[in-house]
């Protein structure tokens, strides 16, 4: 996954995302895709979630999940998952849970009780990184206001870090992959810098739903495993989400 | 040309909004989910019209689970011991589950499954 929140020059919000899933989840040879992402496709839907006839959040979501992956409180907050891979994995929290050791939450059930309950920036932000967890997780969450957005890298125990967004300090966006941003991305899988690459290229004065589209639309932030972009603008409530292929030549992931 | 080497790394896009072209597969349509509705009831209306293609995404995900277990022992665990599971779920979400599963036909293991993925993929 490829998930962004720019700050344009008037201080407007913007957050999008590249989701990307079904690495080796079996591939079509015939084809050249991965046959788990070409399934998910047609599940992709936007849901407005409403209490008494009135919006509580708006999220991209696939049919049969009833968690959360990518979602907005409209004029509140925006709010993305990447996935964290690491050894000390969600099956450990699985087994744990099993166990009947059930202190954590279970990662998509976390973001959704954020998204339907949270009622600021600040109280999102709290809830990603202090609630114990069942896997580790990135959580890329946008405010309403200028400076208000930040990565939030968890391990299951533990918030491991947070990175904001620093206007002051030239730092107009922050983009997460599926590495801690303090370190070097696997070499086979270098989606950070090319996306980097072209956010700069774009620069704060230009930023806007088009140019972050084209952004995620550049191989290999584009690649086979992507299955949708979303791009979401807190302010103007606006989600807005589209289904993709990358035709070869492609990246697998 | 250097785009067509792996990675496939391109200069940077432009003009791809509104999007068109090879790269976009379709617009994501709209629904409502009624949270004054209970838990079961909730996703109906999406699971009726979704139906066939849930239940293809799950059957391939069982077919890529007997082709690495061909004794189908997987998917018995699946079906028969995670729902067991769902009491210990928060309770809206497991109602949820449960409803998406009456409404698709689909074993309530393989939803419970599917909803559990990413803690079952983070390795």
């Amino acid at each position: 996954c490829t998930s962004l929140v720019a700050e344009d020059k008037s201080g407007k919000l913007y957050h999008a995302r590249n989701l990307d899933f079904g690495l080796f989840l079996g591939w079509d040879v015939k084809n050249n895709s991965w046959m788990v992402t070409e399934l998910l496709r047609p599940l992709v839907v936007n849901v407005n979630f409403q209490r008494n006839n009135k919006t509580v959040f708006l999220s991209t979501s696939f049919v049969g999940y009833v968690g959360m992956l990518t979602g907005m409180k409209p004029g509140v907050f925006t709010l993305t998952m990447n996935e964290r891979f690491s050894i000390d994995g969600g099956y450990l929290g699985i087994l744990e849970w099993i166990l009947g050791k059930r202190s954590g939450a279970w990662m998509s059930f976390l973001t959704r009780s954020v998204l339907e309950n949270a009622t600021s920036y600040d109280e999102a932000k709290t809830l990603l990184s202090k609630t114990k967890m069942l896997a580790p997780a990135y959580f890329i969450l946008g405010g309403n206001k200028s400076g208000e957005a930040c990565v939030i890298t968890r391990s299951r125990e533990s918030c491991l870090d947070i990175w904001e967004l620093d206007i002051k300090q030239g730092r107009w966006y922050v983009l997460e992959t599926n590495y801690d941003h303090w370190k070097e991305p696997l070499f086979i899988d270098n989606r950070r810098a090319p996306g980097m690459k072209c956010m700069n290229k774009t620069t704060q004065e230009n930023i806007s739903f088009a140019t972050i589209y084209d952004v995620l639309s550049t191989k290999p932030v584009l690649n086979k495993l992507t299955t949708y972009t979303a791009l979401m603008a807190v302010s103007d409530a606006k989600l807005e989400a589209y289904l993709r292929d990358c035709p070869d030549p492609c990246i697998p992931w | 040309r250097a785009q067509d080497v792996p990675p496939y790394t391109e200069d940077c896009r432009s003009g791809t909004y509104p999007p068109s072209g090879q790269t976009f597969r379709g617009t994501v349509p709209w629904y409502k989910v009624n949270l004054d509705q209970a838990p079961h009831e909730r996703w109906q209306q999406l699971i009726s019209d979704k139906k066939i293609q849930l239940t293809a995404l799950i059957q391939s995900i069982k077919n890529l689970a007997k082709s690495i277990f061909p004794s189908g022992k997987l998917i018995e665990i699946v079906d028969n011991d995670l729902p067991l599971l769902i009491g210990t779920l928060p309770a809206q979400y497991g109602e949820e589950m449960k409803g998406i599963a009456d409404a698709s036909g689909l074993p309530l293991g393989e939803v419970i499954l599917f909803n559990i993925f990413y803690e079952v993929f983070t390795v």
